[in-house]
C-alpha cells in the first residue's frame, strides 16, 4: 500500500518544492519506491529534478483532461528510483484551462486509486507538491492524500496561512477524506541559535505540540544552489547540512510508519 | 491623478508583501499620499502594518460583494500617512466566496475608478499586493493598474513563473487594459559579491534589460524582523540596509514619473 503525502502551505516560498524533491530523493536513497506528482502550474518540480520541457509527454494536465492513461504521465528519472508526473502547463491559456478542469476536485483521487488498483506499478511513497494557495488544485491534492506535511519557514510566521490550511484540512476531513491526518510540521530555513529561529520553534511547539517534527531543515545555501544544478541536494553535496537534514527527515518519517 | 502599481510575481516568498509595505512607507516619508490594497487572502499586509483583525470594518471582500461604499473599506494608519484596504477573509468559506466573486475581474477597476472620480480622497500612489498565483484576484489587480512592479528573488530563478506573468500581462494588455506597462523588475534578497546574486543580476539583465531597476533590495534580517514588530522597516531601524534600499527605490520610482 502506498503512503500518499501532500506537501502544503498556502504561504509562498517556505520550501514546499525543495522538501518534495529532497524528501523524495532521501526516501529513494533508503531504497523506497517514490512517485512525485506536481500540482503547481509553476512546474518547479520538473525544473528542480532536471526534467526538460521537451522530454515531457504528458502530465497533470492530462490527468484532468482524461485524454491519456495515467501511466503515460509518468516520467522515470535516470539517476534515482523516482518517477515524476510533471505539471505540464506552458501557457496562460493552458493554466486557465487546468484551473477550470481542477474544479472536479475528486479527479486526482479517482485517477490515482484506479491506477494503483491495477497493480502495474507500486510505490512506497507518493509525494504531491502543491501551489502556494488554497485553490482547487491544492484541495484536490488533500482529497487524494493520507496525510499533509506542512513546511513552516522560521521567521515571521504566516500564521494566518496556517489557520486557513488547518481549516481546509478540517473541511476535507468532514467531506470526502475522513482519514486525512497531519504528517507533521517541518521547520525550514532554521538557523541554530538566532533569536528568530528560537522564537519560531517555541511558537510552533505552542501551536502544534507533537506534530512538530524533530528534524529541522537548516538554512543552507547548497539547497538553493542545488536547484541550479537541477538535482536533489544529496546528489550535489551529500555532506551539506541540507542533505543530512532531508536524509534524517526520511528516517523520521520511515520510523513513524507502521510496517504494512 | 493617482499612479496605480500592482506588485506581482506568481512565485511564492519573493518579497511582494515586504515590497508593498516598505515602498508605501518610503513614499509616505517622501510626503506622497499612499493607499495600499491587499488582494491576497493571506492578509499579510494587515499583519505587517499592525492593522489588527478586530479593527477591520470592511475590505476587499466588500469591494467584490458591493455591500458597502469603497470609502468604508479604507483604514488610515496612525503612524504614517498611508491608508489600507485589507483583505478581510478570515475563514475558508469566505475565501471560497471571495474567489467566486473575483471571477468578475473588472470589479476592482470599476470600483476604484468611480471612487477616485468622486474626488473624496486623492492619492499619489496606490499599491496593490497580490497573492502568489495567477488567479482572478491577481488578474483583477492587473486590470486596475497602470504598471506592474515585479520582485525577483536572487537565487534559483522561477523563470517559468516570470514567463507565466509576462504572458498574462500581454493578455491583459490586449484585452481591457491597453496601457499596462512594467514599472520595473526589482532584485530582492541580494547578497553583494556572492556567486548566486551575481549570476541572478546577469540573468535578469539578459532577460529584462532596462526594466531591471537600479535599486536592489539586500537580504537583510531587519526586514524579516520588522514583520514581527508589525511596522515598516524604516520605523524599526532607519539605518538598516533594508530601510535605505526601499527609500532609494521610492526615489528611483519618483524620478521616473513625469510630473503630472
Ligand atoms: N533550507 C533552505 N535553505 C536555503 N534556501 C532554501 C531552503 N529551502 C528552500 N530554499 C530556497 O528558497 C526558495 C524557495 O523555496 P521553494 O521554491 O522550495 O519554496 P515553495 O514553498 O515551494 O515556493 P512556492 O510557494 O513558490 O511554491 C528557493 O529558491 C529554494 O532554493
Ligand atoms: N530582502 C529581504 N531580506 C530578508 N528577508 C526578507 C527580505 N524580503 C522579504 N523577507 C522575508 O522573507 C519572507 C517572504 O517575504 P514576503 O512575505 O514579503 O514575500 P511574498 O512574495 O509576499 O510571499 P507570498 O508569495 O507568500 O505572498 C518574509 O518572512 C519576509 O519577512
Ligand atoms: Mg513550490
Ligand atoms: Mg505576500
Amino acid at each position: 500500500m502506498s503512503k500518499i503525502i501532500a506537501i502544503a502551505n498556502p504561504k509562498g516560498g517556505v520550501g514546499k518544492t525543495t522538501t518534495t524533491i529532497n524528501l523524495a530523493a532521501s526516501l529513494a536513497i533508503a531504497e523506497k519506491r517514490v512517485l512525485i506528482i506536481d500540482m503547481d502550474p509553476a512546474g518547479s518540480v520538473s525544473y528542480g529534478v532536471g526534467l526538460a520541457p521537451e522530454n515531457i509527454r504528458a502530465g497533470t494536465f492530462e490527468i484532468f483532461s482524461g485524454t491519456v492513461n495515467l501511466l503515460e504521465t509518468i516520467h522515470p528519472l535516470d539517476y534515482l528510483n523516482i518517477d515524476v508526473i510533471p505539471c505540464n502547463v506552458f501557457s496562460s491559456e493552458q493554466e486557465i484551462r487546468l484551473s477550470e478542469m481542477a474544479k472536479n476536485r475528486i479527479r486526482l483521487k479517482r485517477q490515482l486509486m484506479s491506477f494503483l488498483n491495477t497493480g502495474k506499478i507500486s510505490y512506497d511513497y507518493i509525494l504531491i507538491d502543491t501551489p502556494p494557495s488554497l485553490n482547487d488544485l491544492t484541495v484536490g491534492a488533500l482529497l487524494a492524500s493520507d496525510s499533509v506535511l506542512i513546511p513552516l519557514q522560521c521567521g515571521y510566521f504566516a500564521l494566518k496561512a496556517l489557520q486557513r490550511l488547518m481549516q481546509m484540512i478540517e473541511r476535507v476531513r468532514k467531506s470526502v477524506n475522513t482519514e486525512l491526518s497531519v504528517e507533521g510540521v517541518l521547520l525550514t530555513f532554521y538557523e541554530k541559535g538566532t533569536r528568530t529561529s528560537m522564537r519560531s520553534v517555541q511558537q510552533a511547539m505552542e501551536l502544534f505540540g507533537d506534530l512538530v517534527l524533530r528534524t529541522r531543515i537548516p538554512k543552507n545555501v547548497t539547497l538553493g544552489y542545488a536547484a541550479y544544478e537541477k538535482k536533489p541536494v544529496a546528489l550535489v553535496d551529500i555532506s551539506a547540512s541540507g542533505s543530512r537534514a532531508y536524509l534524517s527527515l526520511a528516517e523520521e518519517l520511515l520510523s513513524k510508519t507502521k510496517p504494512a
